[in-house]
């Protein structure tokens, strides 16, 4: 564990948890795509399938439960208790056009062709492009509430600290994983926009508005 | 330098 992938992980944990408060104190999930939530616990039910067999650390293991708890509550306010709030009209993008190239992509470029290895790999590809429909609809809708934008500043930032990790392990523990790295600058780059409207805009307290 | 193996992050 590095400092880092600790900030990281927190960025993603506190990423989840502003999602939550949104949704439960304002009992609305207004701006919010459900897609990039079903996306989302996906990716986590994918990759932590291992919960089952393997036995990293107290902490791996208390924070992949959170991740998948997290998730699946999203979802569920999302689509059941809050359901007369979820823009429906808005959050139309197509997500089997993630999965399956995701899926297709997972059984041919992998470390090991075994079952875990390439829910692992299909995770990770997965993960590169869940907020997709997320930034689609913040695009469509042209604007996001401040909390909405905090939200996605955090989980941006975590596989953005996830890179310095990476190159952290590369030359402190000598390993990499090309797979994870990759995927990981393609989801980063994919917040770029984002992270420079957040800046310029929301930290000066203005509304994120994205131009017509 | 090799390919990482163990699944440690999450």
């Amino acid at each position: 564990m590095n400092i880092f992938r600790l900030l990281g992980d927190l960025s993603h944990l506190l990423a989840i948890i502003i999602l939550l408060v949104k949704i439960w104190k304002t009992r609305s999930c207004a701006g919010i795509s459900g897609k990039s939530q079903i996306l989302f616990a996906v990716v986590y039910t994918s990759r932590y399938l291992d919960l089952i067999n393997a036995f990293i650390s107290p902490y791996n293991t208390i924070m992949k439960i959170v991740f998948l708890a997290a998730s699946y509550g999203t979802i569920y306010l999302m689509y059941m208790k809050f359901k007369a709030t979820y823009d429906v009209n808005h959050d139309t993008f197509r997500i089997e056009f993630l999965i399956a190239p995701a899926a297709v992509l997972a059984l041919i470029v992998n470390h090991a062709f075994e079952p875990l290895e390439i829910l692992w790999t299909f995770s990770i590809y997965l993960e590169s492009v869940a907020i997709l429909p997320q930034l689609f609809l913040v695009s469509k809708t042209g604007e996001a509430e401040s909390i909405t934008s905090h939200y996605l500043f955090m989980l941006g930032s975590y596989r953005a600290l996830y890179i310095f990790n990476w190159i952290y392990r590369y030359y402190a523990e000598n390993h990499y994983d090309l797979i994870a790295i990759v995927a990981g600058i393609v989801q980063t780059v994919l917040y770029c926009d984002f992270f420079y409207l957040y800046i310029t805009k929301v930290l000066k307290g203005k509304k994120l508005q994205l131009p017509a | 330098k090799e390919q990482n193996k163990e699944k440690d992050e999450l």
